[in-house]
């Protein structure tokens, strides 16, 4: 009666001027609240038997707190059927009217409940008079029994094979919380809503495929995670960037990966260690033509390295397949990587190759203790 | 540190400590590089500005500064960018300093172990630090010996979070050496034959270790974050500054 379509429903007569008459007058509407998803009705009206005037007060109120931690003690097979009988009391859709629990499931669920709640010094909902509800009747219809069928756990529960229902967030916790360990069986990534690395019985969150951290051993939750062109190479972050743009000095990933790793060390037949640059996803050796030793100390540091040890200038008839050469005007350039100095497609006048040995940088030394004299 | 002793000056050259005014000390921190330092992002909550930090290295009594001491200004903060703050996980933080630090005795790299590379459990390492002592917060640096523990058995100690691969614990069920507020960001280190020093973790959390609750401590694995640190180190050396 607050609404038009209430009146309607009550039809045009003067019961809808009275408080009680309201409530008598409530429409029939969709069950959402979670814990009760699984009833063998689907409609509701408010208020309902505690009190709560719509869903959403009877979804934040204490009563749905209070049942499905009551229910995990497995006190009644069927104490969340009948706390959804009185949190969302089944609508009658010709009459718009409440359809109760029989007094009998009440009885019975605070028979054996009541008494699990005294000893955490916890009372069983005031609101809940048996005496309220009617005696089972033979037709079934003026209040509501369980059916043998009828779920025992809400959607958010787990049921153990004993029939105890669990938080489902306790569900493969790696804590066994069914006395028959029910909920820590068939515990597989999927029943997790987690991901399975393949070849690995590792679980991963959803979110954590492509985001540019391997998190799967092999890296496999990183994989096909773009599809790049032939002449693209795949960024960390999975962009496709052109060949051409790798190792030019400039960012061109959006995670600055096409710049990464662009120098090292390559060893050779001979175990020399010749500078080699990965430009254009090609490793490239580096002509030593204007070289000088500033630059074998940038390569060094460049690396990971520490200090420069040696560099060899190594003469080789044979030219390397790739190379890269400096300018001669280098110097003027101001560029923080050494890859960024160098150049294709020049001639390397003197046929030599650079060939470095960097030494690591020293660490984890403490001082030695002094020594005193006894 | 709970249960341990004062060190040496200059028994642990990579040690330093995360300042900010007014509160003076607030975390531990970790010499890797001349000019890098790591600590666990949550020293910075709230504090993400490196305008307002300062590392002082080379320092064993907070109360008195020595000759030995070197103070550099923070130039940038890197939180790793999975740090949850909710579950604490992925709790580093990469520091780099307003200029290089001068390598001394007192002051000098501790190294970094190799991606993955474990410690196994029940090997003795050590962990350092201003942090409380269980009756008064210390002047001088502490130093105590910790047991690595298997993340298993440490995950029995702490029924409502999850220890992760990127954790590392370390410590006593009994709790009788500890790490405790104060200590974050601050070394677990190893040390190897030859007598190199290896730091495996970063004082990260635990139980309130003051209390009757106690159990091992849990520190940030360093190894499963090394390659992420290096590639941060070489972005902001040699492609953004």
């Amino acid at each position: 009666c607050i609404y038009n379509s209430c009146f309607d429903a009550c039809g045009e007569s003067s019961l809808c001027d009275s408080d009680s008459n309201q409530t008598n007058c409530s429409q029939c509407e969709p069950i959402t609240l979670e814990l009760c998803l699984n009833l063998p009705y689907n409609y509701t009206n408010f208020p309902n038997y505690l009190g709560h005037r719509t869903q959403k007060e009877a979804s934040i109120s204490w009563e749905s707190s209070l049942f499905p931690a009551l229910v995990q003690t497995n006190c009644y097979r069927y104490l969340m059927f009948f706390a959804c009988t009185i949190l969302v009391p089944k609508c009658d859709p010709h009459t718009n009217q409440h359809i109760p629990p029989c007094r009998a499931l009440c009885e019975h669920s605070k028979e054996r409940c009541e008494s699990v709640l005294g000893i955490v010094g916890l009372q069983w909902p005031e609101d809940t008079d048996c005496t309220q509800f009617p005696e089972e009747s033979s037709d079934n219809q003026t209040c509501l029994m369980p059916d043998e069928d009828v779920e025992e756990c809400s959607p958010s529960h787990f049921k153990c094979r004993s029939g105890r229902c669990i938080l489902a967030s306790r569900r493969c916790d790696g804590q066994s919380d069914c006395e028959d360990d029910s909920d820590e069986e068939h515990c597989g990534c999927r029943e997790r809503g987690l991901w399975e690395c393949p070849a690995s019985k590792l679980c991963i969150k959803q979110e954590m495929i492509c985001d540019g951290f391997p998190d799967c051993p092999e890296k496999m939750d990183e994989k096909n995670c773009s599809f790049c062109q032939d002449d693209e190479l795949e960024c960390a972050n999975h962009d496709c960037v052109s060949r051409d743009l790798w190792c030019d000095g400039g960012i061109d990933c959006s995670d600055s990966s096409d710049e990464w790793d662009c120098v090292t060390l390559s060893k050779d037949v001979s175990s020399s260690a010749f500078l080699t640059v990965h430009r254009s996803a090609t490793d490239h050796q580096v002509c030593a033509d204007n070289w000088q030793e500033t630059l074998s100390q940038l390569a060094c540091k460049q690396m990971g390295l520490g200090e420069l040890s040696v560099t060899e200038i190594i003469q080789e008839q044979r030219h390397p397949w790739k190379w890269l050469t400096l300018p001669s005007d280098w110097q003027h350039k101001n560029t923080s990587t050494l890859h960024e100095l160098l150049v294709a497609g020049h001639p390397c006048q003197s046929r030599s190759w650079i060939s470095l040995l960097c030494s690591e940088q020293d660490c984890g030394r403490r001082p030695a203790a002094r020594m005193y004299k006894r | 540190i709970l249960g341990g002793r004062t060190s040496r000056p200059g028994r642990w050259p990579w040690q330093c400590s995360l300042q900010s005014e007014p509160s003076g000390h607030i975390c531990g921190c970790v010499l890797i590089a001349k000019k890098w330092v790591l600590t666990v992002a949550h020293c910075f909550e709230g504090r993400e500005n490196a305008a307002v930090w300062k590392v002082v290295l080379g320092i064993n009594n907070l109360d008195h500064p020595s000759i030995f001491m070197q103070t550099r200004l923070v130039k940038t903060i890197i939180l790793h960018p999975r740090y949850n703050r909710a579950v604490v996980d992925y709790d580093i933080s990469i520091v780099e300093l307003s200029e290089d630090i001068v390598e001394t005795s007192y002051v000098r790299p501790v190294c970094l172990p190799r991606s993955k590379q474990v410690v196994e459990p029940d090997t003795y390492c050590y962990i350092t630090g201003w942090g409380h002592m269980g009756n008064k917060m210390p002047f001088k640096l502490q130093e105590g010996e910790v047991r690595i523990i298997s993340l298993e058995q440490c995950q029995s100690y702490f029924d409502m979070k999850t220890i992760t691969t990127r954790m590392i614990c370390a410590g006593y069920e009994s709790g009788t050496v500890d790490s405790c507020m104060g200590d974050s960001g601050g070394p677990l280190v190893c040390e190897h034959p030859g007598g190199q020093w290896t730091l495996f973790g970063l004082t990260s959390w635990g139980s309130v270790c003051f209390s009757k609750v106690l159990g091992p401590g849990v520190y940030s694995n360093v190894s499963h974050f090394v390659e992420w640190i290096e590639r941060q180190i070489y972005i902001h050396t040699f492609l953004l500054n």
